[in-house]
C-alpha cells in the first residue's frame, strides 16, 4: 500500500551524459573536411517514482513508474530517452572531389525525458 | 573478421546518413580543390545557435528545399578551334557529372556559376577603354558525329556582352530543368561556352589568359580565366523526416 521509494542516487538520475565523436578516431579524417568532431551526448539513467518534474516526462511516464514502483517486475521504469535533438552539418568531399554540405536532423542530444 | 564485421558496421552507419560508401577522394588533403567560400559561409552560419532551431532541410541561402548542398565541379575541355570561324574564341565545353546524386534525391536547384577573371588591364588597354567580349552559353543536346558541324548539336541559352572588371565577374543561370534531364544515364552531353573578342580586335593582340600562361606583357588585351561550377541542392527525404508530434 505505502509506495516503495527505491535510493536513487542523483547521478543515475535521467539525463544528457557527454558523448564526444571524434571522426579521426573512426578514420573518416580524410575525407570530412569540417567539423572534426562533434558532441552528440546520450541519454541514461532512472525514472524512478514519482517523476519529477525536470524529467520530462508525459502523463503515461508518470503512470509507468507509478505501476513499477508497485510491480517492479512485471513493469519496467519508463525509458530515459532524447527529447531535444539538434542538427548538425558536415562539409566533405565525395569520390568525385566536389565539395558538399550536408545537412543532418537530430544528430545532437540537447535534453533528455522519461517516456 | 574484426575488420569486416567493422566495415559492415560502417557502411551500415554512413548508409543512415545518407552515402553508399565511405568516400575516398582522390588525391591528399592538401591537394584537392579548395572549399568554396560560398560554402565556408553556409558551414559556419548552420554551426550558430540560431541555426539549431532553424530546419536543416531548407536551404535558406537559395530558398529551396534540401539538405545536400554539393559544387560539383567541371569536368570538360577547353575544345578551342571548334569554331573554324572564330580562331580567337575560346571555347570551353562545360560537363557537370550530376550522377553523384543518389536515386532518391530530389533535385531543388541546379544553380550554374561561371567566374571571369580579368588579367589586370595593360595601360593601352586603359587608353582605347575596356571592351565587352561577348559570351554565349549552349547546351548540347546530342553526341556531335565525325565531321558535322558542333554547333548543329547546340541550343543557345544565353548571350551577353561583358566588360573587364577589376574584381572576378560571376554569371550565374538557374538550370534546375536540364539538370534533371542530365540525370537520365546517356543523356548529360553538357554545355559549350564560347568567349568571343570584341568585335574589330586584332586577333593577333589577342592571347587567351589560360593556366601556365603567364601575363605576356607586350599583350595589351587578354580573355579572361574561366571558373565553372554547378550549385546542386538536393534533398532526401529518408533524411527529412517530418518530425512526429
Amino acid at each position: 500500500r505505502s509506495a516503495v521509494h527505491l535510493p536513487v542516487t542523483p547521478s543515475n538520475i535521467c539525463k544528457a551524459r557527454r558523448l564526444y565523436i571524434d571522426f579521426k578516431d573512426v578514420g573518416w579524417q580524410d575525407w570530412i573536411i569540417a567539423p572534426p568532431g562533434y558532441m552528440a551526448n546520450y541519454c541514461h539513467g532512472e525514472c524512478p517514482f514519482p517523476l519529477s518534474e525536470s524529467l520530462n516526462g508525459t502523463n503515461h511516464a508518470i503512470l509507468q513508474t507509478l505501476v513499477h514502483s508497485l510491480d517492479p517486475q512485471g513493469t519496467p521504469q519508463p525509458c530515459c530517452v532524447p527529447i531535444r535533438l539538434s542538427p548538425i552539418s558536415m562539409l566533405y568531399y565525395d569520390n568525385n572531389d566536389n565539395v558538399v554540405l550536408r545537412h543532418y536532423q537530430d544528430m545532437v542530444v540537447d535534453e533528455c525525458g522519461c517516456r | 573478421s574484426d575488420a569486416e564485421d567493422r566495415n559492415t558496421r560502417e557502411r551500415l552507419f554512413l548508409g543512415s546518413l545518407g552515402l553508399s560508401e565511405r568516400p575516398q577522394p582522390a588525391g591528399s588533403r592538401h591537394t584537392r580543390r579548395p572549399v568554396p567560400s560560398e560554402l565556408w559561409r553556409m558551414f559556419r552560419r548552420s554551426e550558430s545557435i540560431q541555426a539549431r532551431d532553424s530546419d536543416p532541410c531548407t536551404v535558406s541561402e537559395y530558398g529551396v528545399r534540401g539538405n545536400i548542398i554539393r559544387y560539383v565541379q567541371d569536368q570538360g575541355r577547353l575544345v578551342s578551334g571548334w569554331s573554324s570561324s572564330c580562331q580567337a574564341c575560346l571555347v570551353k565545353q562545360l560537363f557537370f557529372n550530376v550522377s553523384v546524386l543518389q536515386p532518391v534525391e530530389l533535385l531543388s536547384l541546379a544553380q550554374l556559376e561561371i567566374r571571369l577573371h580579368w588579367k589586370p588591364l595593360r595601360p593601352a588597354g586603359l587608353l582605347r577603354g575596356p571592351r565587352a567580349v561577348s559570351m554565349s552559353l549552349s547546351k548540347v543536346i546530342r553526341a556531335t558525329l565525325r565531321g558535322a558541324d558542333p554547333r548543329a548539336s547546340r541550343r543557345l541559352l544565353l548571350s551577353q556582352s561583358l566588360r573587364p572588371q577589376l574584381e572576378p565577374a560571376a554569371v550565374a543561370m538557374d538550370l534546375t530543368p536540364l539538370a534533371e534531364s542530365w540525370r537520365k544515364p546517356g543523356h548529360n552531353y553538357g554545355l559549350v561556352v564560347e568567349l568571343s573578342p570584341p568585335p574589330g580586335a586584332d586577333p593577333e593582340e589577342l592571347t587567351p589568359f589560360l593556366p601556365g600562361n603567364a601575363f605576356p606583357l607586350e599583350e595589351a588585351w587578354t580573355l579572361p580565366l574561366m571558373e565553372a561550377s554547378l550549385v546542386v541542392v538536393s534533398l532526401n527525404p529518408h533524411q527529412c523526416r517530418s518530425r512526429q508530434r
